[in-house]
């Protein structure tokens, strides 16, 4: 114990690859490290651990100043995306419930019309939450739900739209050509661009997590990211590998299936799980 | 890819005309980004590689002058064995036979019944679904709808997941059902009381298939995961869905190597008729990208 050694820097590596960091990127963290370590003369295991700990958060600091995007006309209009199954339609029903406890007015609009009960799931949520809801028939088009959903919000004084939209793998492109339709119909809606779309990410996901943020960056115009199930036992490492070729903020962080289990993202707090 | 990295590697070695034990290790070193990009375990990807090196070397790839593509074939048949033979459906010897569904949340347990309900239809059955997910919003409902698309009646119940997996076993064999497929609500495989819930409703219906329903998105976790599945239940097999997206799916050979759970089916859709019969070739050229 407390032996500077390259048996370390295997350890490490060991560790960020379990924690699904990409090889590429655990290289350069560690090419990093070592600069820093000899630089500033690092002399302990422990300091180690320490300074890659920051290395690692500071890649993120930007974001922890960052809440969501606030307009300066309401409402505001918060897109969620993201591929099948990750915690879209739950992270709103938490989201919404946030908002309320702020003394805020949330409409969820039932963005995802193909998927079976995807309407009565969002529908839960906006009684659990005690937030408006606009939906249509299953089958409608998903663009126009939106549409509808952002004129309701301003006939009704609503402070806040959040949209949800049903999962779909990138790489199928009729149902990305569908997104980017709907990022559209929501702007001209808005008279803006929106708000925010989230993109939401699963943190049992691997590597295809950088697949899904080019893609869906590339449509949807992502401007932050959710990050949900924390409350397992993956690390999400395949994050690191977005913040330096993306600039994708994590903004959320989802920890858990009840309506409470959501919390601002926080950078220190993603590096030391990682290593936990 | 895994091609065209090695070509990189062993394009100077052509022109020396001999490989050298660095050349191979170089190759080696590539053979393990490709693997560890793919969502391999990091674990199997070590003993993996050891197997590897071991083989390549009694293949005698020193020697050779096509060793990219040796090496490659070497690789690809090392998992194709490790994901082995394929299993058939494990019929009970009196009806119904019991399959229950299991896997984290939003994997694609609640569609994967559905899709293997259609399946059973097409060859001629009689399957019923249980709705024993009670926990997340709409989800007997997500089930229902399903049923109704694929003509597959559904039980669901008052009371505990255990309560509705007991009426729906007594309703399935009272109505002649060859199968009962059971959905279950996705759970984190370290929530020790949720996991003693699954055993509990499969000890109230007595299984003969239990799947470990997994995205193929899944990284180094796949290991722990399905490890805390199979203590706990038992598993005869894995389903991994969402395959029709670009994830490399190494998750199943981690899964394959670490707790000896054979890939019974593979999800490549949203549609109910999306599913197939689990392939090791398909699978190898995958995960090798
Ligand atoms: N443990 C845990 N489960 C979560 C979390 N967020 C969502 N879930 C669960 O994940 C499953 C899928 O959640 P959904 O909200 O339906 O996901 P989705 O992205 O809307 O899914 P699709 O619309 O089908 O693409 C549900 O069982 C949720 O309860 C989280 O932070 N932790
Ligand atoms: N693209 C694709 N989507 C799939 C596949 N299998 C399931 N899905 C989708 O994945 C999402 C989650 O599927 P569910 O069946 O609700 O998953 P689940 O495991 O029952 O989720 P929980 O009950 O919340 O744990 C839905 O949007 C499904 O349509 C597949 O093979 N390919
Ligand atoms: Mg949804
Ligand atoms: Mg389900």
């Amino acid at each position: 114990r407390g032996v500077i050694d390259e048996n370390l820097y295997s350890v490490l590596e060991e560790e960020l690859l379990l924690a699904d960091t990409s090889v590429a990127v655990t290289e350069e963290i560690l090419s990093e490290l070592r600069d820093a370590v000899r630089k500033d003369k690092v002399t302990t295991v422990d300091g180690i651990r320490e300074r890659l700990r920051h290395e690692i958060a500071s890649r993120f600091d930007w974001d922890r100043v960052k809440g969501l995007n606030e307009p300066a006309v309401p409402p505001a209009l918060w897109l969620f995306v993201g591929v099948n199954g990750v915690g879209k339609t739950t992270t709103i029903g938490k989201l919404a419930s946030s908002l309320k406890s702020k003394g805020k007015r949330p409409l969820l609009a039932a963005g995802d019309t193909f998927r079976a009960a995807a309407i009565e799931q969002l529908q839960v949520w906006a009684e659990r939450s005690g937030a408006d809801f606009v939906g249509a028939s299953p089958g409608s088009d998903s663009a126009s739900v939106v549409f509808s959903a952002i004129e309701a919000a301003k006939a009704r004084g609503c402070t806040h739209v959040l949209a949800d939209t049903a999962g779909r793998q990138h790489t199928k492109s009729a149902l990305m050509t569908e997104l980017g339709k709907t990022v559209r119909v929501a702007e001209k809606a808005m008279g803006r661009a929106p708000d925010e779309v989230l993109l939401v990410l699963d943190a049992n996901t691997g590597q295809n997590a950088v697949r899904q943020a080019e893609e869906f960056g590339h449509i949807a115009g992502v401007t932050g990211l959710v990050l949900t199930k924390v409350d397992g036992t993956a690390k999400g490492g395949a994050l690191i590998g977005l913040q330096r070729g993306l600039h994708l903020p994590v903004k959320l962080v989802g920890t858990g299936e009840g309506i409470e289990d959501l919390r601002l993202f926080d950078p220190k707090w993603f590096a030391e799980r990682l290593f936990a | 890819r895994l091609t065209r990295r090695l070509t990189g590697v062993f394009s100077s070695l052509r022109r020396q005309g001999r490989l050298s034990e660095d050349d191979v290790n170089n190759a080696l070193r590539e053979v393990r980004v490709a693997v560890l990009e793919a969502d391999v375990n990091y674990g199997v990807a070590k003993d993996f590689l050891a197997r590897i090196k071991e083989k390549a070397v009694g293949e005698n790839l020193f020697g050779s002058l096509t060793a990219d593509q040796t090496l490659v074939r070497i690789v690809r048949d090392e998992i194709v064995e490790l994901l082995g033979e394929d299993v058939p459906f494990h019929w009970a010897p009196a009806p119904p036979t019991v399959v229950l569904m299991a896997g984290l949340q939003g994997s694609g347990k609640t569609t994967t019944c559905a899709k293997l309900a259609r399946w059973l239809v097409k060859d001629g059955k009689k399957p019923m679904m249980a709705a024993c997910d009670l926990q997340r919003p709409a989800a007997v409902h997500q089930l229902q709808v399903l049923g109704e698309q694929v003509g597959v009646p559904v039980h669901t119940g008052q009371g505990s997941p255990v309560d509705v997996a007991k009426e729906a076993i007594q309703r399935a064999r009272h109505l002649f059902c060859d199968v009962l497929i059971v959905d279950t609500a996705g759970r984190l495989a370290m929530d020790a009381e949720l996991m003693n819930e699954l055993a509990a409703i499969e000890k109230a219906v007595g299984s003969h298939e239990r799947l470990l329903v997994l995205d193929a998105t899944i990284g180094q976790e796949s290991v722990n995961v399905a490890q805390a599945f199979q203590d706990r239940l038992g598993l005869t097999g894995v389903v991994i869905t969402k395959l029709d997206g670009d994830a490399r799916g190494g998750a199943v050979l981690s899964v394959r190597a670490v707790t000896g759970v054979p890939v019974r089916y593979v999800g490549t859709g949203e549609a109910t008729d999306a599913l197939e019969r689990f392939s090791s070739e398909r699978m190898a050229g995958r995960i090798l990208g």
